[in-house]
Parts: C-alpha cells; structure tokens; sequence
C-alpha cells in the first residue's frame, strides 16, 4: 500500500562537498568490541575522505549484476574492482535476485525504486553527499545527477538527531503484518550503516551478530555512530548478509551457516558499497586522459583541467581566428600558424591555406574565398606588378611572348624619340645662344642711355625735382 | 578460500514476506 513519490522534493539532507584535508591517505579502519546492555558485540567502523572519488556503489559480480539478478558474495565483487574496504549494500530478493530501492554505480543508473519510500544515500556529480527520502524526479535529476545512490531502509540519523520514528512513518511500516517493521528495528542482529560525518567524511559501520542472539538493534546502533560524530546516516542491510571484506579478504563472522553448519559462510549479496584508490572523476578523464592515483594526466598538448574536460591552445587562443580542438589550432579560412596569426601567402587560399588560388597567370587569390579578386600583396612593387598584370582586361593581355616583344620595340621606338626631341632641343638652345651673343656684342658697342625708372613712369616728386636742380644731371641723355 | 555457499539461514527483513506490498 506503499505510495508512490514521482516528484516534487522529499524530506532529504544535502551535504556540500567538503574541503580536502591535506595528507588525508586512504580509509581509516577501526575495529572494536563493544558492550550494548552486556552483550559485548565486535565491529568495524571505516573513514574514508574525499568519498566522490574513493566510494562506489558496486552491483553484484559487476556491471550488469543487477540486471541479471546477480548475487554475489562481497569478497568476490570487492576483490574484481579492488576495494581496499567493503561491505555488502542494499537490499534484495532472496528469491530472485532482484536488486530492491535505487543503484546508481559509478555514473551508471542502474535501477530505480519508482518513487517508492525508503532511505537513500548517494553522492551528486558535484561531491554533495545526500541522505534520506527522494522522489522519483529527484532521483532521476539531470542537472547535477547521483553518480552513486543506494537504498536502505530507516533513516537512522538526520542532521545529528536520531530519526528512527519518523523512519518507521514514512517507510510503509504501517502496512504490515503486525509488528514486522518494528521488529527489524528492534530485534538485535548483526548490521551495516552508511552515512558520513561532519568533516563529510564517508563512513562505513558494521557489528557481527545473529538475529535474536547477537548483536545490536538499531536505536544502539544509532546511538554509537552518534558518538563517533556522524551527522547522516542511513541502515542497509544487515542478518546473515552482514559481511565486512578487507583487501578483497573476509574480515568478519557472518551468521549465515555453510552446508555443513558447523561452519559459518558469507552469503551472496547483491549490492555492495566499496572504498578504493581515489578515482579520477570521471574515472576515464572523459577519454582525453590517464588515471594515476586519482589524478587525470591529460594526453595530447591541449587537453587540461582536473577531467581533461577542457582545451586550452594558449593564451592567444588562436588569434580570434580559428577554434581550439585537441591537435591545437584550427584556422578559419584564410589564416594559417600555430595561433592562426599569419594570413594565408599569397597563391593560397581556404582553410590552413591548404588550396592554391585558381587565377589566370598565378594571380593571387582571396584568402578566405578564392576569389580571383586583387588580392592583398605585401608590398609595394609587388602590388604594382599585380595590379598591371592582374587587373589587365583580359583581351588586352597578351601572350607572355607577344607581350614581351610588344614591350621591347615600344621602349626602342620611345627611347628613340626622346633622343631625337633632345638633339633639336640642343641645336636649337644652342643656336639662340650663338644668335643672341652676337645681338649683345652689336648692341653694346652703341651708345647706351638710363632712364630713371620714376621719369618713364610719370611726374617726378618734388623732392627729387629740386634734388635734380642743384646737382648736374648725372646721366647723360 | 573455498568457504562454500551459505544457507542464507539467518533472515533480517523489514517487511514481512506473507505478502508483498501492492502498489497504489
């Protein structure tokens, strides 16, 4: 009778990501005994920072577990992907298999609950660790999509309350047979939690046990990781499945009896939540990159960023003319050089200048279009070259021989005509010479008169006349 | 290691498996 959330937004906790602690190395591990009401119960409780790169939510035997309904035992699972810590996750069919809740794996949405109630644990893209109740929508999210999830079922702590009570109202317990749900939560047993703590640590927590025997009920359990500093956390599942594998090596006691029950056998699980090497994010540095140790070693001179996400061809960014791709620069049309900085030379055009121009007598091109039009010469005479040979209507133009003898008589004839102008200039500069020497020498040898400027041109003044009085004219007429 | 398989005899279920929830 459980209904189905499809979307809006669910009572859920978002923790951001956390600032790396500087020297922070792999999982911490601790293990301890423990006494709850006198029963002493041994367990493991596991630190593990930066958990969007070094936690993963594995399906069982690997990629496509669930969909075939998968199960596997933690070790088997643990010790193919190489986790340093894990332990069994979600919950399942024990009779089909069937992966039970949402399970997204390293990127991968492998199932979805539909909407139905119970408690989630997942990582964003963006790091942001997220405990409680999701809808549908918000499973499905896009934007900044789960890149881990898992369910389990009782928020055991919210915010660093217990939230155990508000748990069993909003997990369908209602709807059960008498008591079932509240006896899951109240029955001792062996049992695994996932949640983080304050510095947004993940943490993994697991006690041995057998149900009704052993171990701890869930408000103890709470209660503990109260202690230890957890702010979120949420139960997965726990009974015989309770397994805790170190190094891809059983480190625990489940309960589960092997055949022979003398003895006691891990069961196979289906999901398991596992602590590795930092990956890099995403572990294939989007397929421009390396892994190593967590962190993306770009291939190529281009490719940068902590994903190999973004491509960088320097500051120039090639010139405003061309765009950045992973073998570097490429050009627009008409430009070429490493930053696309250099106009194609002349006789090419297009892309990279990778097309010689198609002009009549290698008339240079357009650079973007290849337009037989005047295209841009570098200097003066070579213009000037281009512009006679290149802007010539084509029936004037002639064939080059033609061309060249046509040249070669015009000059002749010309030159000839100017040395023919300059001799009759010359004889006749020299004649008027000769003829006007001879007028001179007549000419001065007779008797020569001055006239006074200011009598040829009127009236003298008075002043100059009485000047004129008393001397003698000093001129003779 | 060889620890064989295990009779998955130690049961911890939040919902009882007399029936399973319909779906509204």
């Amino acid at each position: 009778d459980c209904t189905r959330v499809r979307a809006g937004s669910r009572e859920h906790e978002s923790w951001p990501l956390s600032p790396v602690t500087p020297g922070a190395r792999g999982p911490t591990v601790r293990t301890f005994v423990s006494h709850f009401e006198h029963r002493a119960v041994a367990g493991h409780l596991t630190r593990a920072a930066e958990p969007l790169r070094t936690f993963s939510v594995l399906e069982p035997g690997g990629s496509g577990g669930c969909a075939s309904r998968r199960r596997t035992t933690v070790e088997e699972t643990a010790r193919a992907a190489g986790c340093s810590v894990a332990q069994n996750g979600g919950f399942f069919r024990m009779d089909t298999g069937e992966c039970l809740g949402n399970v997204v794996s390293d990127g991968r949405r492998v199932s979805s609950a539909g909407g139905l109630q119970n408690a989630q644990f997942g990582i964003r893209r963006d790091g942001t660790l997220v405990t409680g109740y999701l809808s549908e929508e918000e499973v499905l999210d896009t934007e900044n999509p789960f890149v881990q999830l898992l369910s389990g079922v009782v928020w055991l702590i919210r915010n660093g309350s217990i939230y155990i009570n508000e748990s069993q109202a909003a997990e369908c317990n209602e709807t059960q047979e008498t008591g079932s749900f509240s006896k899951f939560v109240n029955v001792i047993s062996a049992r695994t939690a996932v949640g983080h703590d304050r510095k947004g640590r993940l943490v993994l927590f697991h006690v041995d046990g057998q149900t009704e025997q052993r171990g701890i009920n869930l408000w103890e359990m709470a209660e503990f990781l109260l202690k230890q500093d957890v702010v979120n956390a949420i139960n997965l599942d726990g009974g015989g499945s309770a397994t805790f594998v170190l190094n891809g090596t059983l480190a625990s006691y489940p309960s589960d009896h092997c055949q022979d029950n003398m003895w006691r056998c891990p069961r196979r699980v289906s999901t398991v939540v596992c602590l590795h090497e930092p990956r890099c994010q995403p572990p294939d540095c989007n397929g421009h990159g390396t892994c190593v140790e967590g962190h993306c070693q770009c291939s190529g001179h281009f490719w940068q960023g902590a994903a190999c996400d973004e491509l960088d061809c320097g500051p120039a960014n090639c010139s405003q003319h061309g765009l950045c791709t992973e073998t570097g620069c490429h050009c627009e049309a008409g430009w070429t050089g490493s930053n696309c900085s250099e106009e194609c030379p002349l006789g090419w055009y297009g892309p990279g200048c990778q097309s010689p121009c198609k002009c009549e007598h290698q008339c240079p091109c357009d650079p973007q279009t290849g337009n037989c039009s005047l295209a841009r010469a570098p200097t003066l005479t070579s213009i000037l070259s281009q512009v006679k040979q290149c802007l010539l209507p084509p029936e004037a133009t002639l064939k080059a021989g033609e061309l060249s003898l046509f040249t070669r008589t015009t000059w002749l004839a010309l030159t000839l005509a100017l040395v023919f102008l300059l001799l009759i200039s010359a004889a006749a500069n020299v004649s008027l010479f000769l003829g006007s020497r001879t007028e001179r020498r007549r000419h001065l040898d007779g008797a020569y008169v001055y006239h006074p400027l200011q009598e040829m041109n009127g009236e003298l003044l008075a002043s100059e006349k009485e000047q004129l009085g008393d001397t003698c004219n000093p001129f003779k007429d | 290691l060889g620890s064989g398989s295990s009779r998955d005899d130690d049961l911890l279920l939040p919902y009882s498996r007399a029936r399973p929830r319909s779906v509204r």
